[in-house]
């Protein structure tokens, strides 16, 4: 798998533009800022839900295999007390992810977790 | 995560990125994948964000996930983040904020307002630089005019280090996930492959084709990729493709 060790030789591609699997490049999808908040990723939300869910439960697994004590205790506090986070949270983000969370069926905590993966995994 | 701005011998700058996430995140032994790296792809898209029915900025998103990491604000600015690992990472700021000291703001809202209330270059600059945060970060910052091309080192109060193009000395500016002033890890060196491809590729061929093919190019495409994205601030474009590292491959 690692074809070599570090230090690495690179090897400079020069025709990999465009892939030739079209497949491969992502669809736009059209985010309407005049929208109230909460309904502005509903659809998105609607399709992509299961997906998140599954997604989401992967990021807390591993982050409780990965993380000491404190990352466990931060996870549970958030899933416990996410229905009433928003009040915590910046507008207009709070809403949307309420939006979220209702058009995905996940709860809101879930939701604020799934968005604050970034400032878990800086450490 | 490699990011670059580079600009073309007519000043025509250019904005890229390998977003890479899911480090030690469960290796599948049999496929020699990544699990969250995996899951991550099929949640991919790009989003136009309007107003009136008109374009504000255009962004790539993991479905689900609100913030910003990548973005373009046609005719004004282009913006990428890379991760900045740290103790006092967002952990800290994380606890902070639910013991109730909020004057942090969470990393994928702060670019996401900066990316709908900033009108220049300079002011999202500034913008990414003085704010307060949760959690560390490189934010680099692409510009519209010769020259306008920078990386901002962020620890969770200010900017610790901003690398402007012209001080790098060269006709781009490449930032990896270490300081530009430290030696990277040398497990996790994609700093210097990366540098050579660019070299490699010299100025005379910078553009979508160009830059793609360096960040294709191994171990600046690892495992870890998840997608490289392609953004030209004069034309406002953003394209967005999947990226996939078949073996031999290094692990990140």
């Amino acid at each position: 798998v690692q074809g070599q060790v570090p230090p690495f030789k690179e090897t400079c591609v020069t025709n990999a533009y465009p892939p030739s699997e079209k497949s491969h490049l992502v669809p736009t999808y059209v985010l309407n800022l005049d929208l109230p908040p909460t309904q502005r990723w509903q659809n998105l939300a609607k399709d992509k839900g299961s997906q998140i869910k599954t997604l989401l439960k992967k990021f807390i697994e591993f982050a409780e295999d990965f993380g000491n004590g404190t990352v466990n205790t931060i996870i549970n506090y958030l899933n416990k007390q996410g229905d009433s986070m928003d009040t915590t949270l910046p507008q207009p983000y709070a809403d949307e992810m309420r939006g979220i969370a209702t058009a995905s069926g996940l709860g809101l905590g879930e939701v604020i977790i799934y968005n604050l993966f970034y400032e878990v995994f800086t450490v | 995560c490699t990011s670059i701005v580079a600009e073309d011998n007519a000043g025509k700058l250019f904005h890229a990125r390998n977003l890479d996430f899911g480090l030690f995140l469960g290796w599948d032994i049999k496929n020699h994948t990544w699990e969250i790296t995996e899951a991550l792809r099929p949640m991919i898209l790009n989003v136009d964000y309007q107003k009136g029915g008109k374009t504000v900025f255009k962004a790539v998103h993991y479905a689900g996930y609100i913030g910003i990491l990548t973005a373009i604000k046609p005719g004004v600015f282009t913006l990428s983040m890379n991760e900045r690992f740290d103790l006092n990472g967002g952990f800290i700021g994380i606890i902070e904020w639910i013991l109730g000291l909020r004057s942090g703001q969470w990393m994928g809202f702060l670019t996401r307002d900066t990316l709908l209330y900033s009108n220049s270059y300079e002011e999202a600059k500034k913008n990414l630089t003085m704010t307060q945060m949760l959690a560390p970060a490189y934010f680099i910052v692409g510009g519209n005019s010769t020259g306008q091309g920078c990386v901002i080192t962020r620890d969770r109060n200010k900017a610790v280090d901003v690398w402007n193009m012209a001080d790098a000395g060269k006709w781009y500016i490449l930032e990896t996930n270490y300081d530009h002033w430290k030696s990277p890890l040398f497990i996790d060196d994609r700093r210097t492959p990366a540098n050579r491809c660019m070299q490699n590729m010299t100025q005379n061929n910078v553009g979508w084709p160009g830059i793609f093919n360096v960040l294709s190019s191994k171990p600046v495409l690892n495992k870890l990729t998840t997608y490289t994205a392609l953004m030209q601030v004069d034309a406002g474009t953003l394209e967005t493709w999947l990226q996939y590292c078949p073996d031999p491959c290094w692990p990140f």
